[in-house]
């Protein structure tokens, strides 16, 4: 099964 | 101090709903602008960020911008006291160690007090970049329900392919394949029950259904909900509220190895 991503790589932390 | 109170008491149950199995603590920012929420699920897997709009409270006091710091399955359970017809009003110091739940009865025979400790969390805020998605499909929220609820049953992910020709939803597992099409109801017609797309370029991403489904947990806020993809993309599932705001969820595509 493809893997999960995590979501920081593609928001920006403020 | 801050005070909030909400004619539509149910609308606030269902928020809470909308998030606990998603996020266990986070902060409930209360600004003049309204009551916002943005937390991680604990893997920072998806993101969910809610927005109650100060004018959907009557009336909403907020002499300091605040923090409450809460803990979701506490909450939960305490908005679990609180009637579908009562009036629920959330209030607080400035500088609050406590927060305060009234629960009202419509003739108000009955007066509910609740008060719970608040929690000091440490949490980022991340900044969304504006995207241009490559399809915005808008459904009855409902429909998305029972496609994840259905696919569920064949595997782990969905892939949503979305065309000229309409959406596809497709699972597969060890017993099989199962594909969902959709077809749009009409051109640019969004009323309650239709199906919509507005395509830029065609798009097929996998997303994995046990996150899927914690979103619709939002279902009863809304009777549409839009899903904006973009290749290489999270999606954003929202939930728009009728006179008080927005519940969206952001979900990290699976990698296609």
């Amino acid at each position: 099964l493809p893997e999960q991503d995590r979501l920081d790589q593609y928001f920006i932390k403020c | 101090m801050f005070e909030a109170r909400l004619v539509q008491g149910s609308l606030m149950k269902k928020f809470m709903e909308a998030i606990k199995d998603l996020v266990k603590e986070a902060n409930w920012d209360c600004t003049g602008t309204g009551i916002s929420l943005q937390a991680m699920d604990t893997s920072h897997v998806s993101l969910v960020s809610l927005l109650l709009r100060s004018d959907g409270f009557d009336p909403y006091r907020c002499d300091r911008n605040i923090s409450l710091g809460i803990n979701m399955e506490s909450m939960a359970k305490i908005m679990k006291c609180a009637s579908n017809d009562d009036v629920i009003t959330i209030r607080s110091e400035d500088h609050p160690d406590n927060v305060t739940f009234v629960f009202e009865s419509p003739n108000q025979e009955k007066v509910c007090d609740y008060e719970m400790k608040l929690m000091d969390i440490d949490s980022e805020h991340l900044g969304i970049p504006d995207t241009e998605y490559d399809a915005i499909i808008s459904m009855p929220a409902s429909e998305f329900q029972r496609i994840c609820r259905d696919l569920s049953n064949i595997g782990d992910s969905v892939k949503i392919t979305c065309n000229k020709d309409g959406v596809q939803f497709s699972a597969q597992g060890d017993t099989g394949i199962g594909k969902i099409a959709l077809k749009q109801n009409a051109v640019i017609d969004k009323e309650d029950g239709q199906v919509s797309i507005e395509l830029n370029d065609p798009v097929s991403l996998t997303f994995a259904l046990r996150y899927l489904t914690f979103f619709t947990k939002a279902t009863p806020l809304a009777s549409t909900v839009t899903l904006s993809v973009s290749a290489k993309n999270p999606v954003a599932v929202e939930y728009r509220v009728d006179d008080i705001g927005y519940i969206r969820y952001y979900l990290a595509p699976k990698i296609e190895e």
